[in-house]
């Protein structure tokens, strides 16, 4: 759409690219998780926190066992 | 318990939907246990209307947020009938709250359990099997960037905020896991889905659960 937005986007790729390199040097056996470009990567952290993480947690009570929580 | 459980295999859980940009995540994850629900107890499995939790269930605030609990409360309190997604599709946006005198189809919450099982996955284990898919709520700041695989390492349990459905887990390989079924379309993750490791509550997937019953 613009110079502006292109900038802020290919910045938010390279910070990403940063993010997958260290994300997946813990990664070391087969079946561990990948880091890499996806449909969010051209939003930042905190784009994508306001767009998707929008649950509210409420405070559950601790499982005791069956007896309890029949 | 066995060592793996997938109620996927059972024909109970809905396909992977897409909230789209629209966080509607705690809508997604108590209509999905209800789905489930149903299926569970021989009912048709039949994909139930997200849009009507998202604009009926006032205490939340649509798009902008909520929490799972709230909405189970609403849906309990109410015993509302939620309709099929078929009669009140989904749209991705905060909008009226329809209401239905005559609905097709459609089931009504007849209770629900929440827990915290940190330190007690074994236990939540028992839980998905005897009662089925499980609401939860966790942090998934780095889901962002996940493509697959088995999350074991940076999913820190301290600031919840994303609601999805654990419907399974996997215990036969060497790194135990939760099957997660998100709602950010089939094209991320495992399509759609997020393996978790489990037995440290990792993500704080044990933090705030539900379990549901219609």
């Amino acid at each position: 759409e613009g110079k502006g937005e292109f900038e802020s986007c290919n910045r938010c790729f390279q910070n990403a690219t940063e993010r997958h390199a260290y994300l997946n040097s813990f990664s070391t056996q087969p079946q561990s998780a990948k880091y890499g470009l996806n449909q969010f990567s051209s939003l930042s952290p905190e784009e994508f926190r306001d767009l998707y993480l929008r649950a509210i947690p409420e405070q559950a009570l601790p499982f005791f066992g069956s007896k309890t929580k029949e | 318990l066995p060592a793996k459980f997938d109620w996927r295999d059972r024909a109970v859980v809905a396909p992977v939907q897409n909230q789209q940009a629209c966080g509607s995540c705690w809508a997604f994850s108590v209509v999905g246990a209800m789905q489930a629900a149903k299926a569970i107890a021989g009912m048709p499995l039949e994909e139930l209307s997200v849009q009507q939790v998202i604009d009926c269930c006032f205490q939340n605030g649509g798009c902008n947020g909520g929490s799972p609990t709230k909405a189970l409360f609403w849906l309990q309190r109410t015993r509302i009938n939620l309709v099929p997604q078929s009669e009140y599709p989904y749209k991705a946006k905060n909008g009226m709250c329809h209401f239905f005198s005559h609905p097709k189809g459609g089931v009504a919450l007849r209770n629900f359990t929440t827990f915290d099982f940190s330190g007690q996955e074994e236990a939540m284990k028992a839980e998905l099997v005897e009662r089925g898919p499980l609401s939860a709520v966790v942090d998934a700041v780095s889901w962002q960037d996940y493509l697959g695989g088995i999350i074991q390492h940076h999913c820190s349990s301290r600031w919840p905020n994303h609601a999805v459905l654990v419907v399974g887990y996997d215990a036969t390989g060497e790194i135990p896991f939760w099957i997660v079924q998100n709602s950010w379309g089939t094209d991320w993750g495992n399509e759609g889905y997020v393996y978790v490791k489990l037995g440290s509550n990792l993500c704080g997937i044990a933090d705030s659960v539900a379990a549901v019953l219609v």
